[in-house]
């Protein structure tokens, strides 16, 4: 099984980038503690908000390509991908680090263990939502990201896909080069409505375009415990879908919000632990947990 | 100084649809404690996820014609807009009265002041995600809205659009049919990175196709005052744009949020208080009160 995941639902706000950043982290760094291996990873930033690189501090200026030069490349031969595309593990915890101590600034050390070294980053930034209309009139527009990865796709165990909040052209480019879609919903009242046209969508691509894409399954974010309507949907959900929700509900947490100002993933960022900084940090490391689990099923 | 105004940002989740439909309502509702006259406003949904019929209990089923079959219409001769297209008040108020007394099943009574009088939706649904590429090679593909509303404009006050997360062609149709644009930032880190990137994209558009576009304000949103995040975005965002930044912040709270499980906006489901149900209402009253204000100084 060839874990290719596109992180998708055109509902704006619902923790796509937030959940891809921080699942990609843990199933690259890995952990005794929840039973997760380090595995070699690459996190591709299909959104021209470009937020991946931001939740790892690196400065925009300083990027060389990105997606955008991936999609419009047309010269057809192969790409020298891992070396001119992509970021690397390096240069990532370079970036962590100086981030860290530009929020720390009266803190000496930096923490040690703040670094990674399986995970490989294709970063986006506002030229990607120029892709859109230059790639409408291309023959073959909703396979190009599928046909640019072809070559380097056995390099890694996993894949994850971060995409924007709509179902154009870069989303269907997603959806077409994963075999499988992780669908973030947030546990609010709008998100409801989104979900079955999420679904919709999902269906008609499987028919049409990629006949292997399924659902690999589905992440309750930014729960409130106490709230009435937040239980009402993730019972709503849970219903439409059952076996393909997450046991593990992500709570609104603000060291998870907090982590991206701070340029590192809260996973990697916050000690797991019960309460407090770290509560969100283990909320995430329980669902990579449970990703790694439903992969060794499959 | 005709108001069509475009509730924009592309960033997810930043509440546009909310801050169109309560700012609509209130608009239309007036109020003499704020010092806002009522007024005659359409609300139109340019988004395909729909959540502003969802906003007043509208249901989908129910709906004949969407934004999608204006923007699509070729047949060129002056549209029965108003009757046909538009959703009236009296339908309105019945679907929120209808909404509400299916989520108070043991209460008898409807609140008496549950209705609108002076507002009209111009709904929206699913088949509108088609619209961006049926439109991509028509000629005049940006200005469809503008041009379908044309005949209308003038029997309005306020022409409020909610807008999709994204800078599509559908944005694009709302920032070219509007003469003012109201942008709602998160009080979050991401949402600095999408402000700048939305700047530009206005002043894109005012050069190349709407030249009389321009800024009216920017609504700071879900702002946690106990947060340093939240405070640091609200001053970045300040600092950036200083005359534009309405006086009124929008706290997070959990009744705003509620109030579309309820089917109407939280303007006219809660009296406006200072702590308790109201608070969010009486934050988007002062909304309201203040674009009033700045209507009034033009
Ligand atoms: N568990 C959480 N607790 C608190 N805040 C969160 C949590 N997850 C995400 N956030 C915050 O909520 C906001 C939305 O999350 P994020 O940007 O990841 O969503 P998205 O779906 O990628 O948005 P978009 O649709 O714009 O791409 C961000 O400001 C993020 O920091
Ligand atoms: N002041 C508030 N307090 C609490 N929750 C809020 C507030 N404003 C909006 N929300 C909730 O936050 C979520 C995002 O808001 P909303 O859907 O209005 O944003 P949006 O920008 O229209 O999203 P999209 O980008 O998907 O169109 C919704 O679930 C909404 O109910
Ligand atoms: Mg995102
Ligand atoms: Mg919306």
């Amino acid at each position: 099984y060839k874990m290719v995941v596109a992180v998708a639902n055109q509902k704006g706000g619902c923790a796509k980038t937030t959940t891809a950043v921080n699942l990609a982290t843990a199933l690259a760094k890995g952990s005794k503690k929840f039973k997760v291996p380090p595995a070699k990873v690459l996190l591709i930033d299909l959104d021209p908000q470009g937020n991946c690189a931001t939740s790892f501090g690196v400065e925009k200026k300083k990027i060389k390509k990105t997606a955008y030069d991936l999609l419009v490349n047309d010269s057809g031969e192969d790409l020298p991908l891992m070396e001119e595309y992509l970021i690397s593990p390096e240069q990532i915890t370079d970036s962590m680090r100086k981030a860290w101590s530009k929020r720390n600034e009266n803190s000496k050390r930096i923490p040690e263990d703040l670094g990674i070294e399986n995970l490989w980053l294709l970063p986006s930034d506002i030229h990607l939502s120029g892709a859109e209309i230059e790639l409408s009139h291309r023959i073959g527009r909703e396979t190009r990201l599928r046909e640019a990865l072809a070559p380097i796709i056995d390099q890694f165990d996993h894949i994850i896909i971060d995409t924007p909040p709509s179902l154009g052209l870069l989303s269907i480019n997603a959806l077409c080069a994963a075999n499988w879609v992780f669908i973030p919903v947030q546990a609010e009242y709008y998100a409801l409505e989104g979900f079955s046209m999420l679904m919709n969508s999902v269906k008609m691509i499987q028919k049409r375009i990629n006949r292997n894409l399924k659902i690999f399954g589905v992440a309750m974010t930014m729960v409130d415990m106490r709230s009435k309507l937040s239980l009402h949907v993730c019972n709503e959900v849970q219903s439409k879908i059952p076996r393909k929700v997450f046991k593990t509900p992500i709570r609104r947490l603000a060291k998870v919000a907090e982590a991206a100002w701070t340029g590192a993933p809260t996973v990697i960022l916050n000690k797991p632990s019960n309460s407090g900084a770290g509560a969100g940090s283990k909320e995430y490391w329980s669902l990579t947990k449970e990703y790694h689990e439903r992969v060794q099923e499959m």
